[in-house]
């Protein structure tokens, strides 16, 4: 179905995304 | 105990559930935290993503002959489409200013934004899937509720010819939907029930053949009409425990009690 190829790619994206903040502040703690 | 009742919505919601989790952990840990990076590309690879899902989601829902999927889905494609903008206006922020606290909490607040939208969505379209699979259930009932009123050789031969694509259908789509289950005791009910469902249907069949017989003849008929109705009333059991089985998305052990 579309709808969960479409909602895959936003939570892969948002998945990227979060990976992205993490490791910033992931040098911090 | 699974967080999400279907596998499918499990792969596409736990890598983000766990990013988001983590994110909210070294938040709170580092107080005042490192520098951000500058997130434009990938907030920007969210929100492309976001406009896919609300074109698809559009048509999902104009192609839709289910009335609760019409009325439920607008509200979390407008989840995803406010939460996706909290991301664009928390990487616009961060790019002014790496270390804003309110950029940061919005950057959560969108994801979970994304997350629970995400989710909502993908149980709405889910919830429909199941509904498709319980109206099929139903058609089978409707078989069963007239099975009674069989009377000759030439009604049964109908019964049988329309009830087995419902039957094979039910059979079908019960079995892909308990692979689907990530709730051990909802799929072994499925199970259980279907195996029943598939072992009464020809015996069901072959009762009300006797009967048919018998009545022909000018024979007795009590007892092969109340064996019928007996098997008839254990098919229509299973399926009733099937259709509340694939209804279920909680897991409330109490339930179970």
């Amino acid at each position: 179905e579309m709808i969960l190829e479409a909602a895959k790619s936003i939570t892969s994206a948002t998945a990227a995304l979060l990976r992205a903040a993490c490791a910033a502040q992931r040098e911090l703690v | 105990m699974p967080v999400f009742h279907t596998k499918t919505i499990e792969s596409i919601l736990e890598p983000v559930a766990q990013q988001v989790s983590r994110l909210v952990i070294l938040h709170e840990e580092a107080e005042d935290g490192a520098a951000m990076p500058d997130l434009e590309k990938p907030v920007l690879a969210v929100s492309a993503a976001v406009m896919n899902l609300i074109k698809v989601g559009r048509d999902t829902i104009n192609c839709s002959d289910d009335p609760i999927l019409r009325q439920d889905m607008p509200a979390s494609l407008q989840r995803v489409e406010k939460a996706s903008k909290l991301l664009e206006e928390a990487s616009a922020m961060l790019k002014a200013d790496p270390y804003s606290q309110p950029a940061r909490k919005k950057l959560i607040e969108g994801a979970r934004g994304i997350l629970q939208g995400t989710s909502s969505l993908l149980l709405c379209f889910d919830e429909s899937e199941v509904r498709k699979i319980i109206k099929t259930c139903k058609e089978v009932l409707n078989y069963l509720a007239v099975a009674e009123v069989i009377e000759t050789m030439e009604d049964l031969v109908h019964f049988v010819k329309d009830v087995s694509p419902h039957l094979t259908r039910v059979s079908r789509d019960v079995d892909a939907r308990e692979k689907e289950l990530t709730h051990m005791v909802h799929r072994e009910i499925l199970i259980r029930s279907l195996d029943a469902v598939k072992t009464l249907a020809p015996i069901l069949i072959c009762a009300m053949k006797i009967y048919v017989q018998l009545l022909a003849q000018g024979k007795k008929t009590d007892e092969a009409a109340e064996n019928r109705n007996y098997l008839c009333t254990r098919m229509t059991d299973e399926i009733n425990q099937i259709i509340r089985v694939l209804q279920l998305t909680t897991y409330d052990e109490d339930e179970w009690d």
